[in-house]
């Protein structure tokens, strides 16, 4: 596939998540975290296109988006950590587990890959207090009953961040 | 500035 130059960030993700991809297309989605690192403002809106997937009523198209998510958290740095890291974005990821939102109707896989994210991010970035926040709010309404198991792929590593395009 | 205001309107979701 050739590579297009220009892509918009809204353009790889819906590739990234088409729910028509047989499997995990990681083309798109590192096409989609390069974009990130291109762009001035791309976390920031990186974060709100993610959000509007993971709640998908598709679940393959929120599980891919998950997917995005992950390899983001490792590929994108510190940038998108402090945006991931706030509660504009943590509520969207809330709202998918909370009954009192969306939890009733998302399947227990898309719940699931959210809790384990949460929980793997308390651990991998203690600097970011407000996931630690978020997620100790839902163990305290009951949504998630105990620590989940975390695959050892998942320990995130950050990547050093990109060079800032601002000083 | 702009991200100190951004700070004051960060919410966790009420539940």
């Amino acid at each position: 596939m050739a590579e297009a130059e220009g892509e918009s960030l809204e353009s790889w993700l819906n590739k990234a998540t088409n729910p028509s991809n047989r499997q995990e297309d990681w083309e798109y989605i590192i096409g989609f975290c390069d974009q990130i690192n291109k762009e001035l403002e791309g976390p920031q809106i990186a974060v709100r296109l993610l959000a509007h997937k993971i709640q998908s009523p598709q679940e393959w198209e929120a599980v891919q988006a998950l997917t995005v998510l992950e390899a983001c958290m490792k590929n994108c740095g510190r940038r998108l950590h402090n945006e991931v890291g706030k509660f504009r974005f943590l509520n969207e990821l809330i709202k998918v587990v909370s009954p009192k939102y969306f939890g009733d109707r998302v399947s227990e896989k898309v719940k699931t890959k959210v809790i384990e994210l949460l929980f793997s991010w308390t651990l991998a970035l203690p600097e970011e207090a407000k996931i630690k926040d978020a997620y100790h709010m839902l163990k305290r309404q009951g949504i998630v009953q105990s620590d989940p198991p975390i695959p050892m792929d998942r320990t995130l590593i950050p990547s050093p961040p990109p060079r800032p395009k601002n000083p | 500035l702009g991200e100190e205001s951004e700070e004051r309107d960060d919410h966790l979701l009420p539940m």
